[in-house]
């Protein structure tokens, strides 16, 4: 069965889309089947991938809400061996009408099993919050929870709010959930700010944080206007490299089942 | 009464917060009574002025769960005549509780009718979602919503979304809620990106689009970590001189009631 990463962190911009793309592109590149969940409403994954939202066809919303099997919802992308489910603007609307249902957290999981033995990496990108979509994706997930963390002294302050929500989880949902790693994003080196962002979550981190640092790097930003991911769009630059690199630890990580 | 403005995106990062405190704190600067309002569960608007969330005090989720009145959460800031009513963790919870209360939307403008005559300007910082703490704060505010936009491909997505909500809230709730003013952040001269994305942002806003553009400027990250707005922590700086800008802009563009 496929291993599961959910990436999450419910700090607005902190490079968790750009995280859950550009892994899922270097895996699939590495001759792996790869699934990428796209469970926020912006539908930021899907877009950045070229695949368009509004022509009508099923979305992961179809899946959560009207128990539409997520084979019929899923769609190839530009990369071979990387497909995605998309999310589309009616996602915003399925936090709200999964509050009633039974065992609301537990609906992606359900969802996955039918298709977990046709990928072997599955990645599900979150929303900015940690409500019901995020919930159920750190219930879904095997291998545990990647936690991008922008070098900003603002992006420390939630990050106990974070792992309060993934014990709860654990605790309740998911036994196996644990931090599969932290990384670093936006990694300015002009100044002192973000080195001592870095120490501060190497402290609080000491065991998950990556070594490989993603330094803030305009390519990284191009690439979803061209629907493309950092290796097909600009393979030499410092942001694929650093992706390169974030891939190879993820990799040597990996819990086997 | 009190000229009350909301500052919501979705999007994640897109400079919310930073906008917020910097326009709070420069017509605070001006003799103008200012009282901030932080309902992002994050509280990035409550550490960015130093003031703490853990010492046990009442915070917003107090006023929005248990009725205490707002004018008992409400705290000084390290800058004359700026105040604020902080955000603590629990508001996290706000979100869920607040879906079973009658008129929940409203609570915010209810809790607010008490303190309007206090205050010359109130500003309503939101989390990154289009949950019920942003609609609360769309429908308490009579000025309009502030928006800011990253200059980033990928925060185009959304204001669809954002301009749908706007207007659902108007036509239900707050008949007097318009776009203040939409204000590009985090512009980096040194890539055409930013300038095309500026340029979308022109066509979709012709009317709101401020004049003034806040550059990226290390200073404006720089500053929440000593507890400061942009004027008390860097005044000669580029961000602080187009918060200023922007701050004359807006000024400029008030509803007399
Ligand atoms: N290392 C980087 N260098 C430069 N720009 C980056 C980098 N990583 C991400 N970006 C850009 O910064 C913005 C925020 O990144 P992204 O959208 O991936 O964050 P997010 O956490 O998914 O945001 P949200 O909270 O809204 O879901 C995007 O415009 C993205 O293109
Ligand atoms: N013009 C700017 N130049 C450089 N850094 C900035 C600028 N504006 C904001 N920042 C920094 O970028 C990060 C995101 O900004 P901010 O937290 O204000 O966004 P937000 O929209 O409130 O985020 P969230 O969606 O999490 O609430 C912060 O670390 C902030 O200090
Ligand atoms: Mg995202
Ligand atoms: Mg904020």
């Amino acid at each position: 069965p496929a291993f599961i990463y959910t990436v999450a962190n419910q700090k607005g911009g902190v490079g968790k889309t750009t995280t859950t793309v550009n892994l899922a592109a270097f895996i699939a590149a590495r001759r792996a089947k790869v699934l990428i969940i796209d469970s926020d409403p912006q539908g930021n994954a899907t877009s950045s991938l070229g695949v368009a939202d509004d022509d009508g066809q099923a979305t992961l919303y179809d899946t959560l809400i009207n128990k539409v099997p997520l084979k019929d919802v899923i769609r190839p992308t530009s990369r071979e061996r990387l497909f995605i489910a998309p999310a589309g603007p009616e996602l915003a609307a399925a936090e709200v009408e999964m509050v009633q249902v039974m065992a609301r957290e537990t609906l992606l999981h359900k969802a996955l099993q039918p298709v977990i033995e046709d990928y072997d990496f599955i990645f599900i990108d979150t929303p900015p919050s940690l409500g019901l979509l995020t919930v159920n994706a750190l219930t879904a997930c095997n291998q545990g929870v990647i936690i991008p963390v922008q070098c900003e002294y603002l992006a420390l302050e939630g990050l106990g709010q974070l792992i309060h929500t993934v014990n709860l989880v654990q605790e309740n949902l998911n036994a196996e959930l644990q931090v599969a790693g932290v990384v670093m994003t936006m990694y300015d080196g002009r100044t002192n700010l973000a080195a001592d962002v870095v120490k501060e979550v190497k402290d609080y981190f000491p065991e998950q944080l990556f070594k490989s640092i993603i330094p803030r790097n305009i390519r990284l930003s191009e690439a979803p206007s061209y629907g493309e991911d950092i290796l097909a769009y600009a393979p030499s630059s410092t942001g694929c490299m650093a992706y390169q690199k974030l891939t190879e630890e993820l990799l040597s990580r990996v819990r086997r089942q």
